[in-house]
């Protein structure tokens, strides 16, 4: 879960 | 989403209605820098290409939809509707010297090497340094008016507050994007000096 692109981020 | 990301993108929608109401009700874009705004733009679109391939929630679709439609709006606004209070001999900020260096950082430095995460990559670096222009001509006019100044407080807490997000998000969901916190932590500095000028003095008319 660690670094992963923040992809529900605006 | 938690509530520094929910206040975050309040915060950042506000600074956009701030913005595209100022541009409206005065008729002009004085004192705006036309290249901060075709760099958000591009933020924008290169971001949120994702829009049509994944959908998260209705939320995020639709806010979205919303910076799009208001950053392409405000470009009209201030090149097209309202281009005679454009400043062109104070909004000289060499954007492509921002451009180049994003483009070849996404390359080197990304989560993934396909189309859409290097233009996510992009538009995170690039939104970093997105508002100098504005920050630029802000210095060089000496001056900005109150309602400019709002804009720029509202903007530059957005991403303030999203750094809380990723803290928030670190110990409650164990994730975190370093991509992202490090882009937003240079994002959030480049405000201090105004932040500090906004507070103490209200930089307006000084």
């Amino acid at each position: 879960r660690l670094l992963q692109r923040s992809k529900d981020e605006l | 989403m938690n509530v520094f990301r929910l206040l975050g993108d309040i915060s950042h929608l506000l600074a956009i209605i701030i913005l595209l109401l100022k541009i409206w009700k005065t008729r002009s874009c004085a004192g705006i820098s036309g290249r901060s705004q075709v760099l958000f733009a591009v933020v924008y679109t290169a971001r949120y290409l994702d829009l049509f391939t994944s959908y998260i929630s209705a939320y995020n679709s639709i806010m979205k939809l919303v910076f799009l439609a208001a950053s392409y709006g405000t470009i009209y606004l201030m090149f097209i509707k309202f281009k005679a209070s454009y400043d062109h001999n104070h909004d000289t900020f060499r954007i492509e010297f921002l451009i180049l260096p994003c483009v070849l950082l996404s390359l080197l430095i990304n989560h993934e090497f396909s189309p859409l995460e290097i233009l996510w990559t992009f538009s995170i670096y690039l939104e970093s340094v997105a508002i100098l222009p504005q920050l630029f001509m802000v210095s060089k006019t000496g001056e900005a008016e109150s309602i400019t100044s709002h804009y720029l407080f509202a903007l530059g807490s957005y991403r303030a507050l999203y750094i809380l997000n990723w803290i928030y998000r670190y110990y409650a969901e164990s994730h975190y994007d370093v991509i992202a916190i490090v882009a937003g932590i240079v994002q959030t500095v480049l405000y201090c000096d105004f932040f500090y000028l906004y507070i103490t003095k209200g930089i307006y008319g000084q």
